[in-house]
């Protein structure tokens, strides 16, 4: 695993995220539980607590969008580039974006929004891209059964080398 | 069948690695080739590219490269910025 050079992840263990807009490809209901399981993968390892708000600027904004999207990585239409996110800070940090166009899905019939949330939330708490093919946070798309998912020993030692280890 | 379709691929598959390399291993490159001993920016990123992927490092676009390079992926650069 790698995290990103000078920054330690989030200074706070309890996080905030919203949905500004869902994609059409999928019920909102669905989106909502990808989303929400994604953010499990890694509070279930690490002592972070993630909630989710509506009205208001959290710290993880989490929006579909295609091509050009108000920041300076355009998606690429259709595969290619799924989704990409921000490293912890104000503003921008922590962000994810999904290329909305793509297809997503709760199975395996396009990308798998669970699979690809849970990845690019890595990068949203600190973590870069990892070597070792088996991880989560390896940077290309390998699907797996959202019901039988276990975060890989790579991505729980990188994690939980920012935030430590949920204390049960 | 063709006789030389091999080249129009190679030529492809350098173009698309190109575009790969620049995009998320931070390659900066003037489009000439360097003619300089030893290894090319191009060559240096993919050796770079592959060595981070888990591949055989060659610095050459062999299939396992270019399979990999073509999977769908996270946009994030795997080199640091």
């Amino acid at each position: 695993f790698s995290t990103f050079p000078g920054n330690r992840g989030w200074s706070k263990r309890e996080l905030t995220y919203r949905i500004i807009n869902y994609t059409p490809d999928m019920p909102r209901s669905e989106v909502d539980h990808a989303i929400q399981r994604a953010f499990r993968v890694w509070s279930d390892v690490t002592p972070l607590t993630f909630t989710r708000v509506y009205d208001v600027t959290s710290d993880i904004e989490i929006s579909f969008a295609a091509q050009v999207h108000n920041d300076f990585y355009p998606f690429d239409g259709p595969h290619g580039t799924l989704a990409h996110a921000f490293a912890p800070s104000s503003g921008i940090g922590g962000d994810a974006h999904f290329d909305e166009d793509e297809t997503w899905t709760s199975g395996s019939n396009g990308y798998n929004l669970f699979i690809v949330a849970a990845h690019e939330f890595g990068h949203s708490l600190g973590l870069l891209h990892s070597n070792d093919p088996s991880a989560l946070m390896y940077p290309t798309y390998h699907y797996t059964e959202p019901s039988e998912f276990r975060l890989p020993e790579d991505d729980v030692n990188g994690i939980q080398s920012l935030y430590g280890a949920r204390i049960t | 069948f063709p006789a030389k379709a091999p080249e129009a691929n190679k030529e492809t598959d350098a173009k698309f690695a190109e575009e790969y390399l620049k995009k998320y291993y931070n390659l900066q490159t003037n489009g000439r080739q360097s003619r300089k001993k030893g290894d090319g920016p191009l060559i240096t990123k993919i050796k770079e590219m592959q060595q981070f992927l888990g591949l055989k490092v060659t610095g050459i676009l062999d299939s396992d490269t270019m399979e990999v390079m073509h999977q769908p992926r996270c946009g994030f650069v795997d080199a640091g910025e």
